[in-house]
């Protein structure tokens, strides 16, 4: 279990590419992601095939190859969030 | 035109859409004003909805679902044993559960259209929410979401970068530009005593945030207080109360929905209602609405206050109950509010030791005099950035220029997290209307520990409002615009100039000046080349000093706000407590009229230590010059005595 405060890394990264949603899947093949769509404007939401569901690491090698695109101008592997329903 | 009421099996035990003894919801005689949701479009940001239920079918709108969490088009939710997913199905049917289908009983808005996003059946991420909170906003006019952070007690959390963006992007771009509808629960945390200020969602401007009450209007186990609640809807709660009958999964029925879950989606079907009456409402509009026509009759709690307009508002329900009939019936006749003003002004940025009590008060213009000035408040924000060893052992704070006293935070004991605050905007709806100009308070006290510290080192308070109290009913406003009374109009159909006995006001023409201005004669020369000036009867903002006026400047005050005087030789409002006053130089027109004793208080106790310090420091010297001293009066003496022993093998010895 992580301690209160850790971040939880996901397999899946928000992605800001410029050039629209053919580019976005043309990266996201590139690199071995999937794309859940858009999430709004020029951001989307990627899902690695490889990458652990869940860790308490970032996985940086995937990051900085996804960044060195050209068209990416900024990308962030998300965390999981703690969400209760009321 | 004929209303006739819904002949669903399970309608007349929905005791909170309607009940003889009007401790309801008023929806039927809001239906009876011809609403029912048609044509509106609401989605549920949950664990998805069962898009099959007979009782949702007929509204169903998969141009207003998703699952996010699988990427596809599907939002029906993952079935298991315990029947883990039905929130989500739970909360549309409260919305939008079909009429006289013979099925369970109806929802408010029994004609509006009904998707769900399965977003919470999974990993909840940044882009997660953000892509539910941005989906088809031209399309979706309402979210209504049941979830947020833990209600622990302990968790201060709130939208992250993209979330932010997607609520910020919802209200300018959604719905042709007049701005996506967030409806927010609470927050269940009331055994924990937790904070509902503490959770970013519902905290946040941009939410329509929901509480609860029970069936006999009392505050529910779960509920809990804070004063970014706007209002508040029944789910009940309490043993014996009935509760909330709506839709279940696997196609079935039930009636024992609570929790503040079943609150947010209530009010998600009265605002479909009001949106039905007046496609025109913005995101804004509608908290106007919330405000006006919340009723606090009937609720039961010892916190309600009358704010500095004269509404009554409370930290457990905010304006009271909604009223489905009262906010249609506004909604019909409702002109748009003006352009959204923030005024932000930094208060504190030097570090302050918070102690155990530290009191802030500054005198503010709100911006008067700019173009963001802020006359008339919506929501005021407390941007803190603080330290604290155990943040649950504080209480914050905030009160208006009028007197409202706001609880920003109230004590957490499960919160001992030593993280503090980082530029948490603590909000409150509960000054609502108040004009803002005026000396605001910020008050954080320990309310535990004796050698609790930490230090206080950004306070920004953000004003959010218009630069009137334009909007309203479109028939209103007469007392601040008399038709007929306008001279000349310009091209936009804007008066410029008023007849004899009139002053122009913002865009319209008054015979008397509003409080806070003055009637002033300007004259200006019409055309460039004569010489001849016309004179412009004209209402001016009072100078910041002032509470009233006869004229603009600092010597012009009839009345002075609260804690203030009047002088009445010089006419100039005298801060109780001026230590000191900058000068409005610089165009900022900003007087910031001293701190208060209680900072003093605060300074000259957290002096103390800094003087038990000093005061242990030259003790610890003297002792040691006297123990020196003593010292080398006993060697010297020694010396003496060693000096005229000459025997051999004697030993010298020194001090």
């Amino acid at each position: 279990t992580p301690s209160l405060g850790q971040k939880v890394y996901t397999n899946t990264w928000a992605v800001h590419i410029t050039g629209g949603e053919e580019e976005a899947n043309r990266l996201a093949r590139k690199h071995d992601f999937i794309n859940h769509g858009n999430i709004f404007g020029d951001y989307y939401h990627f899902r690695h095939r490889r990458v652990v569901k869940r860790s308490l690491s970032e996985h940086r090698g995937t990051h900085i190859r996804l960044h060195r695109e050209p068209q990416v101008s900024w990308a962030e592997q998300q965390v999981v969030k703690r969400r209760k329903k009321r | 035109d004929i209303y006739s009421e819904p002949a669903d099996p399970k309608f007349a035990q929905q005791w909170y859409l309607y009940n003889s003894n009007h401790r309801d919801l008023n929806v039927k005689e809001a239906w009876k004003q011809g609403v029912t949701g048609k044509g509106v479009v609401v989605s549920i940001l949950d664990d998805g909805i069962e898009m099959n239920h007979p009782d949702l079918e007929r509204n169903y709108d998969p141009d207003a679902s998703y699952d996010v969490n699988d990427g596809d088009p599907d939002p029906q939710p993952r079935y298991t044993q315990l029947n883990d997913n039905r929130h989500g199905t739970r909360c549309a049917g409260e919305v939008a559960a079909v009429a006289n289908n013979d099925i369970c009983g109806v929802g408010v808005a029994y004609n509006a259209k009904i998707g769900g996003v399965r977003m919470l059946d999974g990993e909840v991420t940044d882009a997660v929410e953000a892509q539910s909170l941005s989906l088809n906003p031209q399309h979706i006019d309402i979210y209504s979401a049941s979830w947020g952070p833990e209600d622990d007690g302990k968790t201060v959390d709130g939208p992250a970068k993209l979330a932010k963006d997607a609520f910020l992007r919802g209200v300018t771009e959604g719905r042709g530009g007049l701005g996506s509808i967030f409806v927010w629960a609470s927050g269940n945390g009331g055994r924990e005593k937790d904070s509902c200020n503490c959770d970013g969602y519902t905290n946040s401007i941009y939410t329509l945030s929901i509480s609860s009450s029970t069936q006999y209007g009392n505050v529910p186990w779960y509920s809990e207080a804070c004063s970014s609640t706007l209002a508040t809807t029944y789910s009940s709660g309490g043993l014996n109360e009935k509760q909330i009958i709506t839709t279940d999964l696997r196609q079935k029925c039930t009636d024992s929905h609570t929790g503040t879950s079943a609150s947010a989606p209530l009010a998600a079907g009265i605002i479909a209602l009001a949106l039905e009456a007046n496609k025109n409402l913005t995101w804004r509009d509608m908290q106007h609405l919330v405000v006006r026509t919340s009723n606090p009759a009937h609720l039961t709690t010892d916190d309600w206050r009358t704010n500095g307009v004269g509404r009554k508002v409370s930290h457990s329900y905010g304006y009271g109950l909604l009223d489905a009939a009262a906010i249609v019936a506004l909604a019909k006749n409702w002109t748009n509010v003006g352009p959204q003003q923030k005024c932000v002004l930094s208060l504190v940025s030097e570090p302050k030791n918070i102690g155990s009590h530290l009191v802030i008060s500054k005198n503010v213009d709100s911006c008067a005099g700019k173009p963001n000035f802020v006359s008339s408040l919506e929501h005021a924000q407390a941007q803190l950035t603080l330290s604290y060893n155990r943040r649950g052992n504080l209480a914050i704070y905030l009160i208006s220029p009028q007197g409202t006293r706001s609880t920003l935070l109230a004590g957490r004991p499960h919160d001992y997290s030593s993280e503090g605050f980082n530029d948490w905007a603590f909000m409150t709806t509960h000054s609502w209307d108040e004009d803002p100009r005026g000396e605001w308070t910020l008050e954080i006290e320990n309310k535990a520990g004796l050698s609790d510290f930490g230090t206080l080192t950004q306070f920004t308070l953000i004003l959010y409002g218009t630069a009137s109290s334009s909007g309203g009913p479109s028939t209103a406003d007469s007392s601040q615009t008399t038709d007929g009374s306008c001279k000349t109009y310009d091209l936009n159909q804007i008066c410029t100039e008023c007849n004899p006995g009139f002053y122009l006001f913002q865009k319209g023409c008054v015979q008397e000046c509003p409080t806070g201005y003055a009637p002033v004669t300007t004259s200006s020369n019409p055309f460039d080349n004569k010489v001849n000036s016309v004179l412009h009867p004209i209402c001016l903002s009072c100078h910041s000093l002032c509470l009233t006026c006869s004229g603009t400047g600092p010597q012009d005050c009839l009345s002075c706000p609260p804690h203030s005087h009047l002088d009445p030789v010089s006419n100039t409002c005298l801060h109780q407590n001026q230590i000191q006053r900058e000068s409005p130089d610089g165009g900022l027109d900003q007087q910031v009229t001293g701190v208060l004793s209680g900072i003093l208080r605060s300074q000259h106790s957290s002096s103390l230590p800094a003087v038990m310090a000093v005061l242990s420091c030259a003790f610890i010297m003297a002792t040691f010059v006297g123990v020196f001293g003593l010292l080398q009066w006993r060697s010297r003496g020694l010396n003496k005595l060693y000096s005229t022993d000459t025997r051999p093998g004697s030993i010298m010895r020194s001090g």
